[in-house]
């Protein structure tokens, strides 16, 4: 599969690209957080395409905000179960 | 729906086409 560059995203609908970008980064998130990658990926679609394909072509970059996005979603699961829990 | 925003957010899968957050009520 070649790799998704700024010029291939460009050349495709606005609607369309988000969700190339989450094709490609699904199996790189599903291999660190399988149980969550879903959740993952619908959180970090909303940052701006240039900075996904950076997390796509970047190790480190993906893994540091993988760590960041699963810390707010524990944190809003904690809530929600405190809220719940009254 | 049991009212709750547990769940949220949606997942996203493979294959099944990705309308956005702001889309979709928490």
């Amino acid at each position: 599969q070649e790799p998704l560059t700024a010029s291939i995203l460009a050349s495709a609908p606005c609607e369309e690209q988000k969700q190339m970008l989450g094709e490609r980064l699904f199996p790189l998130i599903q291999a660190i957080h399988p149980e969550l990658a879903g959740k993952i990926i619908s959180t970090v679609l909303e940052i701006d395409n240039s900075e996904l394909l950076h997390m796509l072509q970047s190790p480190e970059s993906l893994h540091s905000k993988v760590d960041e996005v699963v810390a707010v979603l524990q944190d809003h699961k904690a809530k929600e179960v405190v809220q719940t829990a009254g | 729906s049991n009212g709750s925003s547990i769940n949220w957010p949606p997942e996203f899968h493979p294959g099944v086409p990705w309308k956005g957050l702001q889309n979709i009520d928490p």
